[in-house]
């Protein structure tokens, strides 16, 4: 009966997951290996290829950033710099991350357990764990050449992302070594699901006020995992303890890459970062 | 509680992109 528990937590994360995150590994493995019924997607190379790109999406309704009329979308100006342009999509990327954070926090709320938390724990868990999450989700979107973004629609290059000026060529190789790791492991959706839960429910946070329940709640979904890796990969050896271990890797990634924000704070004078993203990085590490 | 008033909100209630 214990098993048949974890299966059934297991599947009500799954299908949270597939409910709140709209591309699955599944649908980007399938774009990327060229196995969808769809056109490939458009490929940003460059910086040509980046404001074309950009008007590729605005012409599907994708909401801007920052809509300042002065800006204008960039389409035939010609006089743009190449530093306009990347500021501007970061604004972008930002925009994403937000939504993202938006999609994890309902991913959490799902959890069994979670919204029963203190309501200032729960903000804790989500403030320190939503960035490992988010980097966790990227993974799957990356290849050892590239990455999927605005879902799926559209393949940007890992060249591309490593010609930018500093400091935003550093933002993405780092994650690109750890996703191509990372993809090794070969995690399914429903691996990957219960593999969020255990980093959200992480008890040593710091701040956490209640730290048992969190302990507790946790400890279910690891047996969750650990049952599920077991019957999905049955030919995988250690690969709980695979996974565990990543959680390491994904704190120092977390870290440098709330840095490496901070540093871009005081460089560019016209970074403005969004304001939900600015209340999860401040005071973070 | 201040400092994380967004946080708050989307833990509270279900928050639209638009909103964001």
């Amino acid at each position: 009966p214990e098993s048949a528990d974890l299966r059934t937590l297991a599947k009500h994360l799954y299908e949270s997951y597939v409910k709140y995150f709209p591309l699955t590994k599944a649908k980007a493995r399938a774009i990327l290996s060229g196995k969808t019924g769809d056109s490939a997607p458009f490929v940003i190379h460059d910086m040509k290829s980046l404001t074309e790109g950009e008007q590729f999406i605005n012409c599907k309704q994708m909401p801007l950033p920052d809509q300042r009329p002065e800006m204008g979308l960039g389409f035939g100006m010609g006089q743009e710099s190449a530093d306009e342009v990347e500021l501007r999509f970061f604004h972008r990327c930002q925009f994403r991350s937000a939504e993202g954070v938006r999609e994890v926090t309902e991913f959490a709320k799902s959890i069994p357990g979670f919204v029963g938390l203190d309501l200032n724990d729960q903000v804790t868990l989500l403030k320190y764990g939503v960035i490992e999450v988010l980097i966790i989700m990227m993974a799957p979107l990356m290849n050892k050449d590239g990455t999927l973004i605005s879902y799926g629609q559209i393949f940007m290059t890992r060249e591309f992302l490593k010609s930018l000026r500093k400091p935003f060529c550093e933002m993405m190789e780092p994650k690109f070594e750890f996703s191509v790791k990372f993809n090794m492991l070969e995690l399914d959706d429903c691996d990957m699901a219960l593999f969020l839960a255990v980093i959200i429910l992480s008890g040593d946070r710091p701040g956490l006020l209640n730290v048992k329940p969190i302990e507790d709640l946790q400890e279910t979904v690891l047996h969750a995992l650990e049952l599920q890796l077991k019957m999905n990969h049955p030919d995988s050896l250690q690969l709980f303890a695979k996974v565990l271990q990543k959680m390491t890797d994904l704190r120092q990634l977390v870290t440098d890459h709330v840095h490496l924000i901070q540093l871009l704070k005081k460089t560019e004078i016209d970074l403005c970062l969004h304001p939900l993203l600015q209340e999860i990085m401040k005071d973070l590490y | 509680k201040e400092k994380h008033k967004i946080l708050h909100r989307l833990l509270q209630n279900s928050t639209s992109p638009v909103d964001l």
